[in-house]
């Protein structure tokens, strides 16, 4: 039976859609059976996957309008070695579509129904907003990990969430939990990181993950070659550190 | 008469916001009349300008919903030096409240009627989405100005804006220009920023800035103390560099 995790940050440019793509190949490298689903019109999850989100056949829109089964839309991301179910800007139309229809918050969850059991994590990369989109990977999801860069913003951002979190605890899925806070783009270097950071840690305790993204160039060069680091370049900081996270998010899951 | 510039990119975290303070600091300090808007449900360019958006009395809420004017609403950010359309959670309502509404993309335009005569330069922060709030800023804009880490995923959600920008100019807005194209945390010892920027200039030509916004920690630094750059430390390189391009908005608008 698969975790589901919404990787999710309103807050824009945080790194989330280079966590989902780092962990999946990081939780892949480690023999567990991995679905990325692109919940995001813009398709970053996809391309960074090395896949073509202009040259899809179906996508995440064709699930959420019920067009297609998630079994027809998941497809083998061959290069950074994990299943991944695609995305590009029809995402957006299909938000307009369900804003009527009732039980709008569920597609998602439903249609991942039969797929639980095919995987051990499925990790769903949420867009920068609370929106339906969003709504629909929390409601789907058990437990949310929240990239964090330790700056003033996104700090100031965390409020917000947390209570979006709470209103679909109270309302959708009153078993979603908080997976964890990961410190993103970490330079210890710099003052400002430290103030954040420490903050966090009072705030949050143990749900802080102990492994910490350090800001490295290689995490911003590997999409452009459609690879999560771990295959661009295995030796790099940026690789390393997303394999101590898959570790923590594994320990911590228990589920071995 | 103002000349409103809807500064956006879907793409998240690139600099949206911290341009929009900065720049209008600096068009401020150069004795021109400012006015910023705040369009982003995550209000921070409001906290950026010193404003507590938990505490407002009215703000971009009650001007789209039409509970009140542009001249009740809009105050002045004092330690930031020039005036602001506030902005918090709120506003995520009016996206809700006025889907159904006719004339749904024109309201921040016709509000702002009444203000074009009393500004210089009007400023609108975006969120990082293509939703409604961002069309009633690009509705009620002369020019876009597009903040752009030059990395791959920013790189590759400009086709998607350009789009979104067209369709813009076919419908509800066909005097929308671009005024600019602007590198923000610009690094120029990393490879991946000078390929990026190598595109920006090949595609966009004349229509990218010249001012290049250096990655300066002072800039990250300054929102938490609610002060633009200029106010926080006028000697960084990053205050030097936003005033650098208010001049070059300056001599490229004409306004002199
Ligand atoms: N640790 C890191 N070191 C260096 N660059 C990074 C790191 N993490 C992410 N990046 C780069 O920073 C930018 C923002 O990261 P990313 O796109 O993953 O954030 P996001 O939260 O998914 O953004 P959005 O809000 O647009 O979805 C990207 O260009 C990415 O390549
Ligand atoms: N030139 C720079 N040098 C260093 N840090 C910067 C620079 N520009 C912006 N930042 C920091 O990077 C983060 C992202 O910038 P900002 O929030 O302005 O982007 P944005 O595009 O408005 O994000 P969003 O998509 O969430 O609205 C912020 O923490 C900001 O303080
Ligand atoms: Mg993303
Ligand atoms: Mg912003």
């Amino acid at each position: 039976m698969a975790r589901v995790v919404a990787v999710t940050n309103q807050k824009g440019g945080v790194g989330k859609t280079t966590t989902c793509v780092n962990l999946a190949a990081s939780l892949a490298a480690t023999r567990r059976r991995v679905l990325l689903i692109d919940m995001d019109p813009q398709g970053n999850a996809t391309m960074g996957s090395g896949i073509d989100k202009n040259a899809l056949q179906l996508s995440g829109y064709d699930l959420l309008t019920k067009r297609a089964t998630a079994q027809e839309v998941c497809i083998r991301a061959e290069a950074a070695g994990y299943d991944l179910l695609p995305a590009n800007g029809d995402l957006t139309a299909a938000e307009v579509e369900l804003l009527n229809e009732i039980g709008r918050e569920h597609r998602l969850r439903i249609a991942l129904n039969s797929l639980r059991e095919e995987y051990d994590y499925i990790l769903i990369d949420c867009p920068p907003s609370l929106n339906l989109l969003t709504v629909n990977a929390l409601s789907a999801a058990d437990s949310v990990l929240i990239p964090m860069q330790c700056e003033y913003y996104a700090l100031e951002g965390l409020a917000a969430l947390m209570n979006t979190v709470e209103q679909i605890q109270e309302t959708v899925n009153p078993a979603l939990e908080i997976e964890g806070i990961l410190r993103t783009m970490y330079d210890p270097r710099n003052s400002l990181t430290l103030d954040v950071s420490a903050q966090l840690n009072e705030y949050f305790g143990e749900k802080v993950y102990k492994a910490v993204i350090p800001r490295n160039v290689r995490l911003a060069e590997a999409p452009s070659y459609g690879l999560p680091a771990l295959k661009y370049d295995r030796a790099s900081k940026g690789a390393i550190a997303y394999l101590a996270l898959a570790g923590e998010v594994v320990r911590r899951t228990g589920l071995g």
